[in-house]
């Protein structure tokens, strides 16, 4: 059975794909199946695990608007147990194009039906906007994890977040909730991580994960090589912060 | 003689906001009238300058629908010289209610028409996609400022971006152009800083700012305290950089 989560934040930079490529490869390293779906037009998770864009025979814009099934466009990754639904540029016109089709909000949802079989866990990247994107996410998925930096313009989004989250829960996916929040970018020396941090505890209490992610340079240097951290640098403080994450994410997964 | 200039770039978290707010301040600081439009759903900018969002008489969003004008919802800030048009949640679904509207990529040009005879500066603060709200910014604008963190994933996203530009360039305003490229979080200590400033200027040439913007952790505590740079630590490193980077940016404007 398996567990779709949606990584989203409208706030931009906040780590969301370095989340997801990075919980991806240590969950598939933990010997779970796992299909990281990649929905920014951007195409970051889909570079950042070094799948060329260009060359792709379908992508999730295709699997969105039902010209090609997930496992058709599904590609293997470098790392073993890990599969990509890639995205490329197409993606970039898909919000204008679904607007007005039939059950907009749920092509994702439908085009992984046949995903859940197969992967224990499915993990989707989300733009940094509240758009139909990431609508089609909350709507496919049964949780949201919340990469949040420990920034000031990073709090002042929550609200509108939290807001999005009750209108798919009230109109489309009523199993919709917040699966957990990781702090990333974090600096404990740094008066303001102390007050983001404080700030987002009294808000979510103990869906905050104990593990954080530190401000760490190879995090950042590994998409150039379109490698995940632990293939880039598995002892690096960024590395381990990530397993400690995956661990904290898998057992409360497997524990629902 | 007004211009008008958007700070756009579809990667999250590039420094949009924290450029805009903070030229805006020292272009008023230069003794030019300037205005700045918030035209960001999170509305960090009108939080960076200390603008209350639940009391506002009007916002960005009546403009965009017609219902009332830039002048009736343009307030001041803390700084003399520096008006605001500011944004709040209403913002949010304006991307869905606009796909249908006629002339809808033409909202915001038309509704600074009036404010062009009043300010010499307009800067436009955009959302991190390249939706009808990021559009509208492109139609109403003479040029485009490019923030670019040093970063691999900022790379990735100038082609989508330029794509975007030529496409209004084409069929909506054809006098737009890059006005400049600003390097914004840079590190001249690491390569990645390095690797990305080599390739911006071999893209973009001498559109390229002298001016670069440091890491900060000034920059990021300023906008909690709804105060620009200059207002917050104005001997700061960052204060310095973007005072220069906007003395840079008027000697370009003013020499149009
Ligand atoms: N813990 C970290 N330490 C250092 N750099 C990081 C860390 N996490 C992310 N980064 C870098 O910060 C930038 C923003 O991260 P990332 O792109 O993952 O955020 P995002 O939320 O996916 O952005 P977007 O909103 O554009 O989708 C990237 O260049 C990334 O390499
Ligand atoms: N030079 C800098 N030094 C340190 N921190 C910075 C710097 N520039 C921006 N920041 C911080 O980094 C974060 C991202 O910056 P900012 O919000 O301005 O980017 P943005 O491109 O407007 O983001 P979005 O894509 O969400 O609109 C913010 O928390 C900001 O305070
Ligand atoms: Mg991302
Ligand atoms: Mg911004």
């Amino acid at each position: 059975m398996s567990i779709v989560l949606a990584f989203a934040n409208q706030k931009g930079g906040t780590g969301k794909t370095t989340t997801a490529v990075n919980v991806a490869a240590y969950a598939a390293n933990a010997n779970k199946s796992v299909l990281l779906v990649d929905l920014d037009p951007q195409g970051n998770a889909t570079s950042g695990l070094g799948v060329g864009k260009h060359a792709l025979k379908a992508s999730v814009y295709d699997v969105l608007t039902n010209t090609a099934t997930a496992v058709q466009a599904v590609c293997r990754t470098k790392v073993q147990g890990l599969d990509l639904l890639p995205s490329n540029m197409s993606l970039v016109g898909a919000e204008l194009e679904l607007v007005n089709e039939m059950a907009r909000e749920n092509r994702l949802k439908e085009g992984l039906v046949a995903a859940r079989q197969t992967y224990d866990y499915i993990f989707v990247d989300c733009p940094p906007s509240l758009g139909l994107l990431t609508v089609n996410a909350f709507a496919a998925a049964d949780g949201i994890i919340v990469p949040m930096q420990c920034e000031y313009y990073a709090l002042e989004g929550l609200s509108q977040l939290i807001n999005s989250i009750n209108l798919v829960k009230r109109h489309i996916n009523p199993a919709l909730s917040i699966f957990g929040v990781v702090l990333t970018m974090y600096d404990p020396r740094l008066n303001l991580t102390q007050q983001v941090e404080t700030e987002v505890k009294s808000y979510f209490g103990d869906k905050v994960f104990n593990s954080v992610i530190p401000r760490n340079i190879r995090l950042s240097e590994a998409p150039s090589h379109g490698l995940p951290i632990c293939l880039y640098d598995g002892r690096s403080k960024g590395a381990e912060s990530y397993m400690a994450l995956t661990r904290e994410i898998i057992r409360r997964g497997d524990g629902r």
